[in-house]
């Protein structure tokens, strides 16, 4: 569990490192604005109840930073750095997603209340709100090393839930299935990219791919 | 379900 945490942190590390890289070069090739107003809904919705339940310190600060840097990452896309963002390429339609989400977020959650609704949909949100990310690199054929790295990191973070799920099963007899199922969809989604980030990328090429 | 798992993780 700790190590999914630390994951987690780390990929929000390497979000920052893109961002701060791509004001060094003042660039956001590549990067899909449209992936990130999705993780902005899916944190927002996520982390209401930092209104309604207090666990500790570390969590309500984490979703304080995750909430911060997914709008600070919007900002910088679509204001500060619009010049450099690839707009052209990111064409994916994120109703094709919102919509159907929301429609299951309604249909099954643990419980028919606003708060466990929104949170419900921002658990289906996240495991396909990487897609217009994945569209915009089959459409361009190829990703920035940094971009990939981000995205390497990203994906990482719920995989090892997986196995902090499968520990708590075994040793506290909690599960949350939606959180489960959703967890294995947005796995499935990376393994794609997983195979070409371990065979191009670690081996020190820009990632393309044949067109 | 009847439970609401605890949120505890982010």
């Amino acid at each position: 569990r700790l190590l999914g945490q630390l994951f987690e942190m780390y990929q929000f590390i390497v979000r920052l490192l893109f961002i701060f890289s791509s004001l060094c070069f003042f660039s956001l090739t590549g990067i899909s604005g449209k992936s990130q107003i999705l993780f902005a809904l899916v944190f927002t919705t996520r982390y209401l109840d930092l209104f309604t339940i207090f666990i500790s310190l570390y969590n309500s600060s984490m979703k304080i930073i995750y909430i911060g840097c997914a709008y600070a990452t919007v900002y910088l896309i679509y204001m500060k750095f619009k010049a450099t963002y690839d707009g052209n390429h990111d064409t994916f339609r994120v109703e094709f997603l919102v919509v159907p989400v929301g429609g299951l977020s309604f249909l099954v959650n643990h419980d028919f209340s606003p708060l466990e609704i929104l949170w419900t949909f921002s658990i289906y949100l996240e495991s396909v709100a990487i897609l217009p990310q994945l569209f915009m690199i089959s459409k361009t054929g190829e990703a920035e090393t940094i971009t990939t790295h981000y995205l390497f990191f990203l994906g990482l973070y719920r995989a090892l839930y997986l196995v902090n799920w499968f520990w708590r099963y075994y040793f506290e007899g909690f599960f949350d299935l939606i959180a489960i199922v959703a967890g294995v969809v947005q796995t499935i989604l990376y393994c794609d990219f997983f195979y070409l980030y371990v065979t191009k990328v670690l081996k020190g090429k820009k990632l393309s791919l044949p067109a | 379900e009847d439970t609401v798992p605890e949120k505890d993780e982010l």
